[in-house]
């Protein structure tokens, strides 16, 4: 565990929790897309499998990654409970159209060609790998098409960007502290997903510096 | 192993 990791972990919760706090006081959710949403829920239930046989009791890194994984497991079940039931008739369905199987079925692929281990569970695991990398797509995509978002859901997206570049930081700080720590697969997807919000990234601190809302070209 | 790959971030 460094600093790096632990401020990820926890900018990653705490986007989560602005995404909440958008849909809850704003009573709707749009401008968010149920679409990425549901491939985190897909991410997490396929990538925390090993909830199922690990002891969380068996250390503290065990037990604080158990607490993560159930945490971010039921709260994006719930952002998925509130956009499809609570506040359905908000949902910004005609643009949220991001066709998700060009990216399901690539991770697929991915997870079935590339893993560690030979075994169903790494095939899974580098699945959700895979598809995390590529789940923001959807929400870029209705953010593009909309041009206009309001203030917490760019600071939910921009949140989690942070989350990932923190990530990014752990890794080279692991690389070089650690013997043996070559991952891979974690590098390469992740490299991958952290560069998707650089354009995202760009328009926030330019709308962000003008104290405006977030609004693209 | 599972160690070497143990999968310790989230």
């Amino acid at each position: 565990m460094n600093l790096f990791r632990l401020g990820g972990d926890l900018l990653h919760v705490f986007s989560i929790f602005v995404l909440t706090l958008k849909i809850k006081t704003s009573k709707n959710v749009a401008g968010i897309s149920l679409r990425t949403q549901q491939l985190y829920l897909l991410v997490f239930c396929t990538r925390y499998l090993d909830l199922l046989f690990t002891n969380p009791f068996r250390s503290g890194l065990t037990m604080y990654n158990t607490v993560f994984k159930i945490l971010f497991i039921a709260s994006s079940a719930y952002i998925v409970y509130l956009m499809r039931k609570k506040y359905k008739q908000t949902y910004s369905v005609k643009d949220d159209t991001f066709r998700v199987e060009f990216l399901i079925v690539p991770a697929c692929l991915a997870g079935t060609l590339f893993h560690y281990r030979n075994t169903f569970f790494e095939i899974v695991w580098a699945f959700s790998i895979y598809m995390e990398s590529v789940a923001i797509i959807p929400q870029l995509y209705l953010l593009q098409k909309t041009g206009e978002v309001e203030n917490l859901t760019s600071h939910y997206i921009a949140c989690l960007g942070g989350y990932r570049a923190l990530y990014l930081l752990n890794w080279v700080w692991r690389f070089f502290t650690e013997p043996r720590y070559r991952h891979w697969i974690e590098w390469i997807a992740g490299t991958i997903q952290t560069a998707l919000y650089a354009d995202f990234f760009y328009y926030y601190f330019l709308n962000k510096t003008k104290g405006q809302k977030l609004k693209l070209p | 192993n599972q160690q070497q790959h143990g999968h310790d971030e989230l």
